[in-house]
């Protein structure tokens, strides 16, 4: 059959409908454009590693979803992100958890994929790992956004945790 | 949380997933996304899966591993494995998201439980579709 690419921005138990603002067609502009990212890849020949690497990492750069920029938020008001990325070639695998100043948590993934003989590194061990292979760093504030701080009010308010895309108690199954 | 699945012209397998985790989640608290065979899984025998929802359920669940294994031993395809998973089973552990998943043909699964979910999918000689439920 060829080649194939299939990408998700998240879940959520809000409805379409309540996606106002121009927030929908900002969701479509951006999974349109990581789903170019990785069918270029794809289309000259590349791996599909190199496919879904690319398209992810255009995913964390937008704050539209919760990966990176626009990160969502713990109950203490801090950033905490997680990555995994794994290569169906002899199952291969890297993770990292609880990254606080990646600014791309995929690719410290791949890094641990790549550079250790380990399978996943949390906290500050995976930040100290993320120096040494020289990957950008950002100040824990560039991935909070507004749209985050109300989502986590409102969670707080309501004591409950939230999908990247909010809740609605009444509409749980859609 | 965002993530990709992806089949190449070889034939190999890959897949990615990167997230913020819950909104108002307690801190230390960890997902399904770095969870290898649970939201992240890739074998090129069988498929690669990405996952989205509460993560919990699909750590106690095993659900990257468990679409792979439903087509290994029980010889489902990708479509039924993934939307057993999905449909059938994540539901009973109180479970609510969804998956996306390939396998070594360039078949493609999407199922989801949810309200809400956000997809985007392309394979070779056809147009990308990119979708909001």
């Amino acid at each position: 059959m060829g080649w194939a690419l299939a990408i998700h921005g998240g879940a959520g138990l809000v409805r379409r409908d309540a996606l106002t603002g121009g927030r929908e067609e900002r969701c479509l502009a951006t999974l349109n454009a990581a789903l170019a990212v990785g069918r270029s890849v794809l289309e000259r020949g590349g791996s599909a590693l190199e496919a879904v690497q690319a398209a992810v990492v255009h995913l964390e750069d937008d704050p539209v979803f919760n990966a990176g920029r626009g990160s969502v938020l713990t109950a203490t008001g801090t950033v905490e992100m997680d990555a995994a990325i794994a290569d169906g070639r002899g199952r291969r695998a890297g993770a990292v958890a609880g990254i606080t100043t990646v600014r791309n948590a995929i690719l410290l993934a791949r890094e641990v994929m790549d550079h250790t003989p380990h399978v996943m590194l949390i906290g500050q061990g995976a930040e100290d790992f993320a120096r040494q292979r020289g990957l950008q760093t950002v100040d824990p504030a560039w991935f909070v956004v507004e749209e985050r701080i109300e989502q986590l009010e409102r969670a707080r308010a309501a004591d409950r945790f939230e999908l990247d895309h909010g809740s609605e108690d009444k509409d749980v199954y859609g | 949380t965002v993530g990709a699945v992806a089949c190449d012209a070889d034939g190999h397998v890959a897949t990615a997933t990167s997230t913020g985790g819950m909104n108002n989640k307690r801190p230390g608290r960890v997902g399904d996304s770095p969870i290898i065979g649970a939201g992240t899984f890739a074998d090129d025998a069988t498929c690669a899966v990405g996952g989205t929802g509460h993560g919990e359920p699909f750590i106690r669940l095993g659900v990257g591993a468990r679409v792979a294994a439903l087509m290994e031993l029980a010889g489902l395809s990708l479509e039924e494995a993934a939307r057993r998973v999905i449909v059938d089973e994540l539901p009973k552990l109180g479970g609510q998201g969804g998956l996306i998943a390939v396998d070594r043909h360039g078949n493609v699964a999407l199922p989801f439980n949810t309200a809400g979910m956000f997809r985007g999918w392309v394979q070779q000689g056809g147009e990308p579709t990119v979708a909001i439920w």
